[in-house]
């Protein structure tokens, strides 16, 4: 772990006293391996590392007895921070229905994670009717259909018909506020270099006009996940981010890069393929699982 | 790449970012750059662009190897695996028509009787290409329904049967056993028949790929991998890790949702995407 290898560092120069400028590099080297292989882009890593540095310079560090201790908080703290603060709250809308709209790569998470979101706001009292506006994969809308039975949500799709746009169109605007109060729309997955199929979900946004858009991110992403955040926020001005499959072993650094290139607060993080595996996000967590 | 006029510590640090940025991790990243640097001096190269090409060479090198499928066995089986998402029911809808077009004859099984409407997806992706998929209900028992598919392709004649298996994490023990079940039933069934085991990886993944890569190659002994989803920007690097690693080699690559967007794989071309 980075906290072993900390003290290695320092461990060195326990014997003359004073943290020089070349053990704070060698530090920062290691700092930034550990968040390397847990997958945090390697630009994101570069300007940690700047953050990081000016504080690991500070007296707080130069004369601490254990500053490899010191220079961990000081990382741990500054990743906690990066990745939280804000509020991670679903927005409702004072005018029912509340639309939420879900987006990403093919094979994120999009469909499932509509089914969890839709038990969690079961749970507070909501009424999610769930859309299926995916026409493109096979057998993407009877998912959808069997997602909404498994969680007791209602459900709505247009057979034959090929207009995603259409289809969101119709159903918020035909939705029944005396049996539903939440509209979550489930799109294709798309590549974000896709011009013509993001060009549909700026189409479906002006078209809804939707309280939330969430972008559903797989939490075992490399390198990617900043070109893909970059586009997704940049072309929709996404509301937030769900981080799936955390009940995998990745270190999910992608969380970190996500996070830093949208500013959009990371509002759940999916553990599980059934309808209850949506948990809150929490950033102390998070970081340390980062750090490894 | 930038213009640069002479091999110095700038071009192999862009070279080494160029390599992170394709997910290859800093530890191989450095490695890799190092051979280069070793062999710029013995071959005495002195212009970049050389240098450039003298990288490719050593990734495509460390990627080199048999890379065709095994289909010796009649029926010659093909498992997919992988974690969840990565593209294992599309890669064998495109699969079936790869092999169509050189005249075998394919079945599938569904053993994915998890997701929800997973057989739906494959049964879509059999009558495309028109062949037999052998199902039972959802929920049901993957490994029997890979019994009765066994059976079906022996009695039917079929030249290859493509086995599809719900996604399911690496670090789960119990699916990985279900697995392991499915994969012994294969070879008690048909062991005659040559079997390939192919994991499914999504480019876009990070270091997690080795993880997967180890796990399941311990559940059920991998032959290949069908690298997915390269049409985006994602460049896959990982598996050169891989193969260092647990020298398997990529035998495919997808690059779309179509039917023909499953290419075999070439580690050249490869090498020269991964440093664009
Ligand atoms: N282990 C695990 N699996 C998940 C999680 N979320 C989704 N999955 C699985 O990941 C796979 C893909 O999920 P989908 O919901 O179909 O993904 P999608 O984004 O809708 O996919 P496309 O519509 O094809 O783009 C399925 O096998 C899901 O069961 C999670 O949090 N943990
Ligand atoms: N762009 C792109 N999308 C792909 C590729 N291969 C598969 N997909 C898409 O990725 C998503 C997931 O593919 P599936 O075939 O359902 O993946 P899977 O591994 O069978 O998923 P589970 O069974 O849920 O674990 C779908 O939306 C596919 O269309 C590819 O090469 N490129
Ligand atoms: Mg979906
Ligand atoms: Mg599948």
């Amino acid at each position: 772990s980075l906290g072993e290898k900390l003290q290695q560092t320092f461990k060195k120069l326990k014997g003359h006293g004073k943290v020089s400028e070349k053990d704070i590099k060698e530090a920062m080297r290691e700092i930034k391996m550990a968040l390397l292989e847990a997958d945090v882009n390697f630009k994101v890593v570069k300007s940690f590392e700047n953050a990081v540095k000016e504080k690991a310079l500070g007296s707080e560090v130069m004369e601490s007895l254990t500053p490899g201790q010191q220079i961990i908080k000081i990382v741990r703290d500054e990743l906690t921070a990066l990745m939280g603060g804000e509020n991670s709250k679903l927005t409702v809308s004072p005018k029912p229905p509340t639309v939420i709209m879900m987006v990403g790569l093919q094979g994120a998470g999009k469909t499932t994670t509509t089914g969890k979101l839709a038990t969690y706001l079961k749970k507070q009292g909501k009424k999610p009717l769930l859309v299926a506006c995916d026409v493109y994969r096979p057998a993407a809308v009877k998912q959808l259909e069997v997602v909404a039975g498994q969680c007791g949500a209602g459900f709505f799709s247009k057979p034959g018909s090929n207009k995603p746009v259409e289809i969101a169109k119709e159903a918020v605007k035909k939705c029944d506020l005396s049996i539903y109060d939440t509209v979550i729309i489930d799109t294709a997955g798309r590549l974000h270099i896709d011009e013509e199929l993001m060009g549909e979900l700026v189409a479906i946004k002006e078209a809804v006009e939707p309280d939330e858009i969430l972008l559903v991110v797989d939490a075992m992403t490399g390198q990617d996940a900043v070109n893909v955040a970059e586009s997704f926020n940049n072309q929709l001005d996404i509301t937030g981010v769900v981080l799936a499959k955390m009940d995998s072993d990745t270190r999910g650094g992608a969380a970190l890069s996500v996070r830093a290139v949208t500013g959009k607060p990371i509002k759940f993080a999916a553990s599980g393929e059934k309808m209850d595996d949506l948990e809150q996000f929490y950033p102390d967590r998070m970081a340390s699982r980062i750090l490894g | 790449f930038v213009a640069f006029n002479n091999i110095g510590e700038d071009l192999y640090e862009e070279l080494e970012e160029a390599l992170i940025f394709a997910d290859l991790g800093a530890e191989t990243a450095i490695a890799l750059t190092n051979e280069l640097r070793e062999n710029v001096k013995t071959k005495r190269i002195s212009e970049p662009e050389e240098a450039k090409k003298e990288l490719y060479n050593i990734i495509s090198e460390a990627l080199s190897g048999d890379c065709s499928l095994n289909l010796s066995g009649k029926p010659a089986v093909i498992m997919v695996i992988g974690v969840n998402g990565v593209g294992k029911t599309t890669s064998i809808g495109k699969m079936t028509a790869l092999l169509q077009s050189k005249g075998k004859k394919v079945i599938l099984a569904a053993a994915d009787t998890f997701r929800a409407a997973a057989i739906d997806q494959l049964a879509i992706w059999a009558d495309r290409n028109n062949v037999t998929m052998i199902r039972h209900e959802e929920g049901s028992d993957p490994a029997a329904v890979v019994f009765d598919a066994c059976a079906a392709a022996k009695s039917r004649n079929a030249d290859v049967l493509i086995c599809d298996t719900a996604g399911r994490l690496h670090n789960k023990k119990n699916l990985m056993q279900e697995l392991e079940k499915i994969y012994r039933v294969i070879k008690r069934e048909l062991p005659e028949s040559s079997l390939e085991v192919l994991l499914a990886l999504d480019a876009t993944t990070g270091q997690n790929a080795v993880n997967q890569a180890e796990m399941f190659k311990e559940t059920a002994d991998i032959t290949g991998i069908v690298l997915t989803k390269l049409d985006g920007t994602a460049k896959g690097g990982i598996v050169i890790n891989i193969k260092k690693k647990l020298n398997i080699p990529v035998k495919f690559i997808g690059v779309g949702e179509g039917i023909e967007d499953l290419q075999e794989f070439d580690p050249e071309a490869f090498a020269k995407a991964l440093l664009e």
